[in-house]
């Protein structure tokens, strides 16, 4: 027997519900509703096949295909360079109070952990105590901040530090930025001046993963400036992570970390599968 | 857009002279979608457009009221049973020394907007004191010493004290004994989950004994708003709720459950990150931003 739309229309609603509940954006749960209507109309099923699973292991397949596109490993690429004798800097852009400056601490400890030299570049100029913030992370994981005065140019503060690691060996540079809005034009531009200046080879997008709807306009617009990954923080708050499909679906681009605490060794790696399993009943 | 496909429903439901029920459900569909877009939660959304779609078919046009002009309304009071009240008000301190503790998850806007409410008292001729009671986070207190500087705010705090309990009790103390008007206490951020900083936060409370609790939502919070909010309403009593971040995309429907949860009003909103991007909250603007 063939699956008709009728039989979709019922069970897809379900299950875009469940997509809405757990944070997935309402743009990109219709997407995929959609997506998967087409592909599942007319499809031949077991005489003694049950629908409802049968839609399920087709959404479980588009879900885990969208979190896996493009998937790649960090360190390999970091490597790469390092073998090349070149630095590996890697710009970190969000928007505001999403866990930019931290999961910074976090990922230059990981580095450290692995061998790696590293130097912080404190491009956020603007927010009050910003630097002071990111010097004591610092001090606490023990790696250099390059830092200039509130104020001064966040792509000058970049910039120097890229010199300053080419000079001293240093084998990669973090580059922290000020929390900003999608909506706020001249921080969007900043962002991208900074981008053009530092030129980073990587550039991670930092979302809350208890964020909603704005999440998804917030992949969108700071896609602008090429986005490489992702990281989803305050995961420990029991968020169903809807986000990181959002995420991942609007910049085409995986997320490669997920934060679950306040702590420095609190960044995992992304596991897809874990995702799919809480986001569907 | 949504919010044209919203208005463009309204505008054949103006032109339509009887009550069109396909027209009627075509509208609650959008206002649905608008809603959700909003963050306003799933299960409320359904919740909410099966009243609307009841009383926009069942109760009799109001005279001098157009069709559209009553479904609006209907909408509109519909959403406000979630807010409190429906007007407009400036929330001024009714006592001396009145203590207000900030309390939210990390990153929602606590110590900024403490800043920005001292600096709105300030501007009212209320004399103000900022406690910086947050010993967890590097630079907690410099964050709020800096952001406060300008204004002349005065500041007690302590980098090296650990204690959070104790700095609570010692700032408030000494600005009640400089005859402060209005004292903000900004805490440590946390979420339900850390059961300890839970714990903290109830400490902190019954010792300094707060004439008010405020919790700052983020505005771009999602479906997680209502259980969220509820895990601080099971510690602690909250009495009112601040949406920050409104001048991002998010239109802040999550602040609707946080408000269901806690039984709170909404009594402002951050809308940017300078000292001065604060207002009391308006219903009727929030609710037409809601709509899209
Ligand atoms: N529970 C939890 N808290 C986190 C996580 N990541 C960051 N935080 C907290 O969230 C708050 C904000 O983190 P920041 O690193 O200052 O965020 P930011 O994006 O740099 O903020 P701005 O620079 O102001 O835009 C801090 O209290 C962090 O400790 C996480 O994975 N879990
Ligand atoms: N765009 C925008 N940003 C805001 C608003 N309110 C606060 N912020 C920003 O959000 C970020 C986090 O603000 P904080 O005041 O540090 O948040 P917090 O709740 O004290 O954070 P923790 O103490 O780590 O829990 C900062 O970058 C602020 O400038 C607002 O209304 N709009
Ligand atoms: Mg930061
Ligand atoms: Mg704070």
């Amino acid at each position: 027997k063939k699956i008709t739309e009728k039989d979709l229309d019922k069970i897809l609603e379900d299950f875009e519900l469940s997509l809405l509940e757990s944070d997935v954006s309402l743009k990109v749960s219709e997407k995929i509703v959609n997506e998967l209507k087409k592909k599942l109309t007319g499809e031949k099923i077991g005489l003694t096949s049950n629908k409802k699973d049968f839609v399920k292991i087709a959404v479980e397949e588009t879900l885990t295909e969208i979190l896996e596109f493009k998937k790649y490993d960090v360190f390999k690429e970091i490597e790469k360079k390092r073998k090349a004798g070149e630095i590996f800097s890697i710009a970190f852009v969000g928007f505001n109070g999403t866990g930019k400056t931290t999961s910074i601490a976090k990922f230059g400890k990981l580095l450290l952990d692995k061998g790696y030299k590293v130097v912080i570049a404190a491009s956020d100029t603007f927010r009050a105590g910003s630097i002071e913030q990111l010097s004591l992370h610092a001090e606490n994981i023990g790696i250099k901040v390059i830092k200039h005065n509130y104020g001064a140019d966040p792509a000058a503060v970049a910039f120097d530090a890229i010199s300053h690691a080419k000079a001293r060996g240093i084998d990669v540079v973090l580059i922290d930025t000020a929390g900003r809005s999608e909506m706020n034009r001249n921080l969007m531009d900043e962002m991208k001046k900074l981008v053009r200046v530092a030129n980073p080879d990587m550039k991670i997008f930092v979302g809350d993963s208890l964020a909603g709807n704005a999440v998804a306009e917030q992949a969108e617009k700071f896609s602008d400036i090429g986005l490489d990954g992702s990281i989803l923080t305050k995961v420990d708050a029991d968020s169903r992570g809807g986000a990181a499909l959002s995420i991942s679906y609007i910049t085409g681009k995986p997320i490669l970390f997920i934060g679950t605490g306040q702590g420095y060794d609190d960044l995992e790696p992304f596991d897809p599968k874990w995702l799919v399993e809480r986001i569907l009943p | 857009s949504l919010s044209g496909a919203l208005s463009g429903a309204l505008r054949k439901l103006t032109k339509a002279g009887v009550v069109d029920e396909s027209l009627i459900k075509e509208l609650v569909k959008d206002i649905q979608k608008a809603l959700l877009l909003s963050d306003v939660n799933v299960k409320l959304v359904f919740e909410l457009s099966k009243n609307i779609e009841s009383r926009a078919m069942e109760e009799k046009l109001p005279k001098g009221v157009s069709r559209k002009e009553h479904i609006i309304k209907i909408v509109y009071e519909e959403l406000s049973k979630f807010m409190g009240s429906d007007t407009k008000k400036e929330h001024l301190p009714d006592k001396k020394g009145k203590v207000v503790l900030m309390i939210g998850i990390q990153g929602s806007g606590k110590t900024t907007t403490t800043g920005k409410l001292a600096r709105f008292y300030q501007k009212r001729g209320f004399k103000v004191g900022v406690v910086g009671a947050d010993t967890w986070r590097p630079g907690a207190f410099e964050q709020l010493k800096q952001f406060c500087a300008e204004n002349n705010i005065p500041v007690f705090g302590d980098p090296k004290e650990k204690d959070s309990i104790k700095l609570a009790r010692e700032g408030v103390k000494f600005f009640k004994e400089k005859v402060s008007d209005i004292i903000l206490v900004d805490t440590a951020g946390r979420h339900r989950e850390e059961k300890g900083l839970i714990d903290e936060m109830k400490e902190i409370s019954n010792t300094i004994n707060p004439d008010e609790v405020t919790l700052v939502i983020d505005g771009t919070i999602g479906q997680q708003a209502f259980v969220q909010a509820e895990g601080f309403a099971n510690a602690t009593n909250v009495g009112s709720i601040i949406v920050t971040k409104l001048d991002g995309s998010a239109k802040g429907g999550g602040a609707l459950s946080a408000a269901a949860a806690t039984g709170a009003p909404i009594k402002f909103i951050g809308t940017g990150e300078r000292i001065d991007s604060i207002e009391p909250f308006d219903p009727k603007r929030f609710v037409s931003r809601l709509l899209g």
